[in-house]
């Protein structure tokens, strides 16, 4: 079950859709400081349901909404994937998981936004998108954020052994 | 419960005692601070680079904390494979000949998952068998796609 | 006191903007929390790359964020230079163009000071005077002394 | 006032005396890794007089000397500067600064050890020691440890402030 696309819409410095299509193997990103490689890295632990914004170096979640030229009051991030081996229980040769944030302000609290969640573009709980990424054995412990490279040698024992236990 | 931890613990130390001796000519290790209790217990990472003796993780170079955190998280990928693995910059404390061990590594791995791997050295980007670049101009990120090896090194390059 | 501070604040803020916009073509600047009473507040830092708005540090990216840094080290250094730095690894975020833009400031201000500079890149090496080779057996450093760039390509070359 | 040589005597993994000749300008420093790059950097912190040996890797000062196939009881480490221009006030061309740290076990504190400094040969205080170092404009603000590059960005606004103080 591979990764077959990445759709970015409008999330940090992707200002319009970008449709990232990517093939079975070894993918390398490469790019200037501050073109954008690790903001790729931040929509993909976006979809995988990051709940704080500071692990996508951000203050509150609104401030993944790309600001530019055109400021957009939403963002919009799609993982595809490949299924024709029905490794998910889902009928379908494509999973399309898709995460979206809108800004919604109020009188009382103008950084308030809805989130949505939608698997193959039918709204879905959190529960079961989050439910469906584990059946694929995809979680953020497959993602290394820059600067994370050391994070195994430098946590405790404790959390280290915590890790087992989760794979347990 | 303790079955279970026991069942993936084993595995998980083998691959990572073939993986780190793999990486470096050295020898690594896990071991349970309670082996009886594994759960009342950390898990140890002992390494020994080659020439040297058992040596403390808070010692250790940056390059030899990246070669010994890696060997972990390959370790575990063998006992489970993810469908794909997103790496950002792993090879930032690298020594040329430490990179391309790890490039290769992964170009091994990638026949079983899928790796998407950032980087900026070159020694990585030649293992890959794509890539893609990524620039932005006005802040606007932009991808151009299936770039070769002699066109990144144009684009990484200095003038 | 506070004219004290200020003596050095202004002058020190004058060479971030000019040392940052050197760098990058872009804008950087400090800016005092509590501009009536410094001590409490604190220094803010801003940058704007070029092309882009000022932005706030936390979203800033490894590269930009080293550049910001070593900006306001170098604009210290400038206002009461110390006899010599010592500076490991600190293009290890940097791509390209911009480590080789790091390593021509550290020379230009390797006149007024000494640098000793560790790196694993090619480009910031090809700048320095003089390059000295560090290799270890059995646990034991040994240092080899005025390497040329063409050895230390041997050396950190991957065969 | 520069730097012109560094002496290292069993300190972490320079078995041995290694003496290290600097000229002026810009010196680079490579190998591979795990080969005693950085050790250099933390024997320079070691004579600054560094006092938590979490700064230079180290869980007690004892481990900062050499352990190898001759475990060694001691470790020492000179910088020695080139005063010509008196810029110290001290009447001699070349001021050595020298750090030593000895082992001496007792019966109840096994790990105790002792902890000399020397300035030109000369037993010195600590007191004397960071005063000539603080004239000679030299302190741990001039080096910049591994990982540490982005630190002036990651620190408080507070903590930043506070450099301008001591600068002032
Ligand atoms: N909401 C947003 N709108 C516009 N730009 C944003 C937004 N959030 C972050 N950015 C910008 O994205 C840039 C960082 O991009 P990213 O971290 O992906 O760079 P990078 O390619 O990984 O660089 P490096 O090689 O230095 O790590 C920053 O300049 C940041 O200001
Ligand atoms: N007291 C000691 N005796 C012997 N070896 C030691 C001692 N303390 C540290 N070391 C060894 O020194 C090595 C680390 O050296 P150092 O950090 O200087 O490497 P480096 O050249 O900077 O590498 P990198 O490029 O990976 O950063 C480690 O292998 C560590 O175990
Ligand atoms: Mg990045
Ligand atoms: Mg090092």
């Amino acid at each position: 079950m591979y990764l077959r696309e990445i759709q970015i819409e409008n999330f940090k410095s992707f200002g319009n859709r970008v449709r990232i299509p990517f093939l079975t193997g070894f993918t390398a990103i490469t790019g200037p400081n501050g073109s954008g490689k690790s903001n790729i890295i931040d929509a993909i632990l976006f979809v995988l349901g990051v709940r704080s914004p500071k692990m996508v170096r951000a203050e509150r979640l609104t401030d993944l909404i790309h600001k530019g030229a055109k400021d957009a009051n939403y963002c919009k991030v799609s993982l595809i994937f490949d299924n024709s081996s029905r490794e998910l229980p889902v009928d379908s040769d494509e999973i399309i998981l898709t995460r979206k944030i809108k800004k919604a302000p109020l009188p009382n609290k103008p950084d308030n936004y809805y989130s949505y969640y939608y698997i193959n573009g039918k709204s879905a709980s959190l529960s079961e998108f989050i439910g469906l990424l584990s059946e694929g054995n995809i979680s953020e412990n497959c993602i290394v954020q820059q600067g994370d490279v050391t994070a195994i040698v430098e946590m405790s024992d404790m959390q280290r052994r915590k890790i087992i236990d989760e794979l347990a | 419960k303790k079955e279970a931890f026991f069942e993936v613990f084993n595995k998980v130390r083998e691959n990572y005692r073939k993986i780190y001796s793999q990486l470096t000519g050295g020898e690594g290790d896990l071991i349970l601070e309670n082996e009886e209790n594994p759960f009342e217990g950390g898990l140890i990472i002992k390494v020994k680079p080659p020439g040297k003796r058992s040596l403390s993780l808070k010692s250790l170079s940056g390059g030899e904390k990246s070669i010994a955190s890696l060997s972990f998280i390959f370790a575990i990928q063998e006992y489970e494979p993810s469908s794909f693995y997103a790496l950002d910059e792993i090879d930032m404390f690298l020594d040329e000949k430490n990179a391309e061990k790890v490039a290769k590594m992964i170009s091994e791995n990638s026949r079983k998952a899928q790796f998407i791997v950032v980087s900026l050295r070159r020694i990585t980007l030649m293992q890959a068998d794509h890539i893609y670049g990524v620039t932005s101009s006005n802040g606007v990120s932009t991808i151009i796609g299936n770039v070769n090896v002699r066109e990144v090194e144009k684009m990484v390059e200095v003038k």
